[in-house]
């Protein structure tokens, strides 16, 4: 069903976004 | 009355990889419906739900302050249920059945953790608490 998360990893943030939060 | 769900704003375009999840531009609003702690957020942007992740998204009203959870540096002892090898320099490889100390759960469900001498990011979703029933 839709409600199943993915079973893979989600993806690491953004790049530009990791260097603004970090 | 109404459930109100928090409303998101995309950060970046982001093409989704299987079925259930969602495309998004940067700028799409969505609302969430649920956080998953594996980092997969279940959204709805205008008549579309899907799974979404949350590394991809910031608070509408507040973008600058996330409710990350604070890190705990005595660490949690989890166990890995899946192994994984690492993609990016600050990510662990660890095989199946390895037990770590989780040190941060951040809420992308790339969580901190501790594994002797080495930290690095691993995936939450490969990671079950000791003592924890599978």
């Amino acid at each position: 069903s839709i409600k199943q998360p993915p079973k893979n990893p989600p993806p690491r943030p953004p790049v530009d976004v990791r260097r603004k939060r970090t | 009355g109404p459930i109100i769900l928090e409303t998101y704003r995309a950060i970046a375009d982001y093409s989704k990889c299987t079925k259930y999840e969602l495309d998004l531009q940067a700028g799409d609003h969505v609302e969430i419906v649920e956080k998953n702690d594996n980092g997969w957020w279940f959204c709805q942007c205008e008549s579309r739900r899907g799974w979404v992740p949350a590394s991809y998204l910031e608070p509408l009203e507040s973008p600058d302050e996330t409710e990350e959870p604070e890190p705990n540096y005595e660490g949690e002892l989890y166990i890995t249920t899946n192994s994984y090898t690492a993609v990016e320099d600050d990510e662990l490889t660890l095989e199946e059945g390895e037990t770590i100390e989780v040190i941060h759960k951040l809420l992308d469900g790339w969580w901190v953790v501790r594994k002797g001498e080495e930290t690095g990011h691993y995936p939450s979703m490969f990671l079950r608490a000791k003592g924890e029933k599978l």
